[in-house]
């Protein structure tokens, strides 16, 4: 047996908003610790890894280890019938081929039961090797969304040049070019406003604006976003949903042919 | 010109 509960839907809500143009499907991995799901983009050039711990659930009980294929177009279209308010409650059978979302009121008098078929999805899971980054930059997510939008209309990429004065963010086309530069933070009032830079040696990489703005659905999750950078690899996108996990995106470099 | 890499040349596969 399976059962998970939120006392408000809207962090699903925006969890899936965060997801849903990047994934069609996922496997929601259910265990003791809580709910963990890992997907790559159709083209295979970014991954999603969303934690849940399950501590932070209101409710949480998974008698076995369970996963849990969910269209999550479907999933969506399911979470839209809930109010922000509604008390959320994930339930499934062991072995099941169905989950069951219930959305209560918070008078209780409204009671609704949605019911989606699971899928059998052949998923590959990545490990994801510890990393020392060359550079951290932590921002408010607004900026960072709004720089991936503003700098999308100048080119399909973006360079992201990170050195102990700050971070840039590039992009060069047909029409022109455009730079965004930020200042590490001097004097630091709010903590959801900083700009806050740790490196050990400066980076740059190139990346394609698509998903940078994809990753930016999940804005609305965290009013800070964490950049981790090293030559090479991956770069990690990280909002941090409350207490409750996190949801990190990594995105492929594009390279010099 | 840069080319995009695919994620799954810096993961290994489990």
């Amino acid at each position: 047996m399976f059962e998970a509960r939120l006392m408000n839907a809207t962090i699903l809500k925006k969890i899936l908003d965060a997801v849903k143009d990047l994934l069609n499907e996922g496997t929601f991995d259910c265990s003791d610790s809580g709910i963990q799901l890992q997907a790559m983009d159709n083209s295979h050039v970014s991954l999603v890894s969303l934690t849940l711990r399950s501590d932070s659930f209101d409710k949480f009980r998974c008698d076995r280890n369970l996963s849990m294929g969910m269209n999550l177009g479907t999933m969506a279209k399911i979470l839209k019938c809930a109010n922000n308010d509604d008390t959320v409650t994930i339930k499934a059978q062991d072995n099941a081929d169905t989950v069951t979302f219930m959305f209560e009121s918070q008078n209780h008098e409204k009671v609704s039961d949605y019911e989606m078929k699971l899928m059998n999805l052949d998923q590959e899971h990545l490990g994801i090797p510890d990393t020392d980054y060359s550079c951290v930059v932590r921002m408010p997510s607004m900026e960072f969304a709004r720089i991936c939008r503003d700098l999308a209309q100048f080119s399909e990429s973006m360079v992201i040049c990170c050195t102990k004065e700050g971070v840039k963010f590039s992009a060069s086309g047909d029409l022109g070019s455009a730079n965004v530069k930020l200042a590490q933070t001097s004097n630091v009032d709010k903590e959801e406003e900083a700009v806050i830079i740790e490196m050990q040696e400066p980076v740059t990489l190139t990346f394609a604006c698509r998903y940078l703005n994809a990753f930016t659905k999940a804005t609305p999750l965290c009013n800070q976003v964490q950049l981790s950078m090293s030559a090479d690899v991956p770069l990690v996108v990280e909002y941090r949903i409350s207490d409750l996990g996190h949801i990190r995106y990594y995105l492929a470099p594009k390279i010099e042919e | 010109k840069s080319k995009q890499s695919g994620i799954k040349n810096y993961f290994s596969t489990k």
